[in-house]
């Protein structure tokens, strides 16, 4: 589990990353 | 150290989070603020109409009174023509 | 142990945030919609208003060709009257 898909925008993010990279939605955001 | 990092950057996320929502709620108060003025304007556009189409009536009821009247002065002028021939 | 919990504790936070922030932007692009009639409103009762205004204008001035045919007419009817009697 190194990395985690944002649900809103797909992009990919890397595990430690709490925000996704391009969109700022949490990784539990639904 | 790595969890203690995504702690903290979690944390800082969070209060983000929630001095956008502080926002968000400040605009949502402000618009509702305007939207007070809704049904006010529309109140008043419909008291205007109101006004406007009974003095419209008033004015057409009138100008049918000023017709008959021209008309009874002009008969009169012909018949004072006439008494005047006589 | 504790460190992951209370990380899984603000990432579960978090998304409840963000859920209240979709719900707040949702409310302030309804309002923004109904704020938009805001200025057509006031258009429409100005509009109304200058209407009125020029109707209300209209009428008085044919009430007072009126009360002077009226008054006209009253003293055709008198001259009739004189010139019957001769």
């Amino acid at each position: 589990l190194n990395e985690w898909q944002c649900k809103s925008c797909t992009m990919v993010n890397a595990a430690s990353s709490i925000l996704c990279e391009v969109c700022e939605r949490p990784r539990l955001a639904t | 150290g790595d969890l203690s990092s995504r702690l903290e950057e979690a944390e800082r996320a969070l209060a983000l989070k929630q001095d956008h929502i502080d926002k968000l709620k400040e605009e949502v108060e402000q618009q509702k603020g305007s939207l007070e003025t809704v049904p006010v304007l529309t109140a008043q556009a419909e008291i205007y109409k109101a006004d406007f189409l009974a003095e419209r009536e008033a004015r057409e009821k009138l100008n049918q009174k000023k017709e008959e009247l021209q008309e009874q002065l002009n008969q009169a002028m012909v018949e004072i023509e006439a008494l005047k021939q006589e």
